[in-house]
């Protein structure tokens, strides 16, 4: 993880010119009035920005740590590493909009941080479908354990009642458990929280509202009381989403997987696999004349 | 078969099989062929490097180059690409020859800032392109 951050650098190096340049949806495509010959995929990348809309900047961290990300999982070239078992070709980092937040200290379990967050999730578009979620956690810089230092954690997430009589929500809200280790050189906590989410993001809901108490359990040997309150100083969790956008323009690892598998096969095999398929689309048209 | 093995002091002129090897050869590496051809680019360039975070730089690669009168089973290309050489040479000049035009293509993992300030990385196919063809 610390290579894949040092590499990381040379893509953050360029970081700084985000803050000066107008966003490009601003803009025309080329700089001419010719936006009409771009195919529609570079339309669709482009013209995203509603007018008037105010122009956010993304958390620098949160920004190296997609970059990291994306090392892991591209070629310098940018084509998707072909050693991936996973189906996602999307994944989002949102950070919180709106977020409260309440530290405090327990005497016997050490309460680190209390939080309310807000995530709009608005730019995951109908098409595309929840595999994993996870929060993320960066730790402060200045954050250095003695090499012996474990902590034991525990994170409770839930979705906050509604008090408001006008709140048609259903009354029940979910709670979620998970414990990990803190280690030395810690970076970046990351949490599965998809059981929290599925059914969110299932039922269409794109302003998710959480509240994350964050519990770290003291050791009774080591004085850590310092060093925790360095580690205190949590930022505030961001959301990333592991998607696998259905559209045409997306890439997809299974159909390629597919061919490959196809083309690699003895003629025999082949045939094979094409009857698998013929009897798949046969099953198709069956479970279909079914359905109807 | 003159010149080979001769001193060059004797033949001040290039021997004859010499230029029908360069004759030949025309044939075996002919140039300007339908092949592919990098082309690379950086996101500044198109203005666009202030959302697509990564990659810096980006090859799409193109193809250029003459289709051959008889396109072979090198390029794949369908009976039709061979039908529509005739109709130009024998017919109707105004049909035009086959192009020379990607055939594969490979996706490109691309990250990018969204208005909302979010992140995104995502992976989008046919953006490379990989093998040309005459059609």
């Amino acid at each position: 993880s610390q290579t894949l951050e040092d590499e990381a650098g040379t893509l953050t190096s360029g970081e700084g010119s985000l803050e000066a340049k107008p966003l490009p949806w601003d803009q025309p495509l080329d700089g001419e009035n010719s936006s009409g010959l771009l195919p529609p995929l570079l339309k669709v990348l482009a013209n995203r920005h509603l007018p008037g809309a105010p122009r956010l900047q993304p958390d620098s961290r949160a920004l190296r740590y997609m970059k990291r990300l994306y090392k892991a999982y591209a070629t310098k070239e940018g084509i998707p590493k072909s050693d991936r078992s996973h189906l996602y070709n999307t994944v989002r980092l949102f950070t919180p909009s709106a977020q409260h937040q309440q530290p405090s200290w327990g005497q016997v379990t050490g309460v680190l941080q209390s939080m309310d967050l807000l995530f709009n999730l608005d730019r995951i578009t109908a098409l595309e479908h929840l595999l994993k979620s996870v929060l993320l956690y960066s730790l402060k810089n200045s954050v250095s354990f003695s090499s012996t230092t474990k902590y034991m954690c525990h994170l409770v997430v839930k979705e906050p009642e509604c008090s408001s009589p006008f709140c048609f929500r259903s009354p029940q809200s979910f709670t979620f458990n998970s414990q990990f280790e803190f280690r030395k050189n810690h970076k970046w906590i990351e949490i599965d929280v998809t059981t929290l989410l599925q059914p969110l993001v299932a039922s269409n809901k794109r302003n998710i509202h959480i509240a994350v108490n964050f519990t770290c359990l003291k050791d009774q040997q080591n004085p850590v009381q310092d060093e925790l309150s360095d580690v205190a100083i949590l930022m505030s969790p961001s959301l990333l989403v592991y998607l696998n956008d259905t559209s045409t323009q997306a890439y997809h690892r299974w159909n390629s997987l597919r061919y490959k598998r196809r083309h690699h096969l003895s003629p025999d095999q082949r045939d094979l696999f094409l009857f698998s398929s013929e009897e798949e689309l046969t099953w198709g048209r069956k479970s279909s004349r079914h359905r109807r | 078969d003159k010149g080979i093995g001769e001193p060059k002091a004797k033949s001040p002129q290039m021997p004859i099989s010499y230029n029908l090897s360069e004759y030949f050869k025309q044939f075996l590496f002919p140039e300007n062929e339908c092949e592919l051809h990098d082309f690379k680019l950086s996101f500044s360039q198109l203005k666009w490097d202030n959302w697509i975070v990564a990659p810096q730089r980006y090859n799409p690669r193109y193809c250029k180059g003459d289709c051959p009168r008889i396109t072979g089973h090198r390029y794949g290309s369908p009976i039709h690409t061979m039908v529509q050489n005739i109709i130009y040479e024998k017919v109707d000049s105004s049909i035009p020859r086959p192009s020379c035009v990607p055939a594969k293509y490979s996706p490109l993992s691309v990250l990018t800032i969204e208005p909302d300030g979010s992140i995104a990385y995502k992976e989008y196919e046919d953006m490379i392109a990989t093998k040309c063809t005459c059609r």
